[in-house]
Formats: C-alpha cells, structure tokens, sequence
C-alpha cells in the first residue's frame, strides 16, 4: 500500500499546465466579409504554430455555429487523453446587440456558444479563450486628440457618457457559484475563461 | 480587413508569433495597444475612426501558449 500523500497544489503564481492535448475551433462567415480569407490563414497558422489540432468550418450557419460547438464540445469529451486548453474564434459579421450573423443571415448569441463549451467536462480547470471578430453595433469611434476635438465636443453636447472605448480592460474574477465537481473542486464554472472582442460594446470592428 | 484582414486578428498574430511564450494578457494588452493606434479609413468612413478591443477574463493563472 503506498502511503498517503498530501496532494499538493500548484502554487497561486503557477501557471496553466498546457501539456495535454490544445484544441482550436475556428468557425468564420468568409461570404460577403472580402479579406476574411487572412485572417482564417493568420489564425490558422498561429493555432498550428501553438499546437493546436485544428477545427476549420467556414461559411456555417447560425445554426452551425451551435452545432459545431456541441460537436466540439463532445470530440473532448470524448478523448481519452488529458485536455489542456481549448481556443474558440468566432468570425462573422455582428448584429446591434452582439449577436453573431451565420452565413445564413440567422442571429446567434456568442454567450450560448460560451455556454456550450463551459459544459466540457474535460475542460474544467482549463482555460478557454474565445476570440470573436464581429461587429458588436454601429457606433464608429471617433477617438480623442487633436483631429478629433471638434467631434468630441460635438459628441459631448450629445451624450452623457465617454466617446472612446480605449483602456477598458474589464478583469472579472467571478467566484461566485459553488459546484465541487471535476478535478478543480470548488471554483466557479464561470472561471478560466478569456473572452477577446475586437471591438468594445456597441461598436464596429474594422 | 478588405486587403490583409482585421485589425484584431492580424494584430494578434504578429504580437503572439514574437512572444509565443509571453503571458497571453500581456500580450493582448499589447495587441490592443497597437490596435487602438491604427486609425481606421475606408470607402464606407471617410472620416478617422479607431479600434477597442475588449478583454473580458476570469482566468485564475497565468496562461503562456508555449
């Protein structure tokens, strides 16, 4: 019988352990966004520069872009190896209130697909980064500095609140919920998440 | 995105491929230092426009991707 041992935990300041397998799901809407093209290849190439085994869908539908997460979602579940990482990057033009439009023109909420992958049981305590090009409303920002003075006084007259999205870095260390499940008992399902937006709430991304 | 792609996605790339190894909130800092510099112009927005990211994150360590 081997004796007991203390399980140790990985110090506070110790890093992810990404030694298992890294995953990446890219699903991007290239019909009608001209240029989409480089940025699957630029994604891509980084992903397998990473060595992240690659899902590529192009083109999918609202409805796609659900299915292929469950998909996603269950090939992880389903592998016998350990997971360490799972990087989603979700490309398609964007509706007023954040949705994301499928080649079919359909609306889907990233947030489901968010939730669909927090279900993975073979990433919990993992992180999961999610990286979603699209427009997030029509608001063009303007800036601040000198050329753009004259639009943010004019701005200023209009609205109650600040022109430029630039510096928001919104660090959330949600530890609220108390599931004691998976191999990292007691920490909240909502944790090891990194959500990348290309553009800040309301506005266009380029 | 017309010519070369999104201003995020190419950002990215380029910052990661320099330090794969580097913390990735730090490097998505410096991804959105560089993408709020670039002024944005186009047929549909003569005017300059500029470029936010927002990062939104509840990881509970550092995460380096090498």
């Amino acid at each position: 019988v081997e004796p007991w041992e203390p399980k140790l935990e990985p110090s506070p300041r110790a890093q992810y352990d990404l030694s298992g397998t890294r995953a990446a799901l890219l699903l991007s809407v290239i019909r009608s966004r001209p240029g989409a093209k480089h940025d699957v290849e630029a994604l891509g190439s980084l992903c397998q520069a990473l060595n992240f085994k690659i899902t590529l869908r192009t083109n999918p539908t609202a409805q796609a872009f659900q299915e292929e997460m469950v998909q996603f979602r269950e090939c992880l579940d389903a592998l016998s190896a350990p997971v360490s990482c799972a990087l989603v990057a979700l490309m398609a033009h964007g509706g007023p209130q954040g949705q994301l439009l499928g080649a079919d023109g359909q609306e889907v909420q990233p947030e489901a697909l968010v939730q669909e992958l927090n279900r993975c049981r073979a990433l919990w305590g993992c992180p999961k980064i999610f990286l979603l090009q699209a427009c997030r409303g029509g608001h063009r920002d303007a800036g601040v500095g000198p050329t753009a003075l004259s639009w943010f006084r004019r701005w200023l007259r209009a609205s109650p609140t600040t022109p430029s999205h630039a510096d928001v870095l919104e660090i959330y260390t949600d530890a609220q919920g108390s599931a004691s499940r998976g191999p990292t008992a007691g920490s909240s399902d909502q944790a090891d998440i990194l959500m990348v937006y290309a553009a800040a709430e309301g506005c266009v991304a380029y | 995105r017309d010519e070369k792609g999104s201003d995020f996605i190419q950002t990215l790339a380029e910052v990661l491929r320099a330090d794969p190894g580097g913390d990735l909130l730090e490097l998505l800092t410096e991804v959105n230092r560089r993408v709020c510099e670039l002024d944005v112009l186009g047929p549909d927005c003569p005017e300059r426009r500029k470029a936010c990211l927002e990062i939104r994150s509840s990881l509970r360590r550092p995460l380096c991707l090498q």
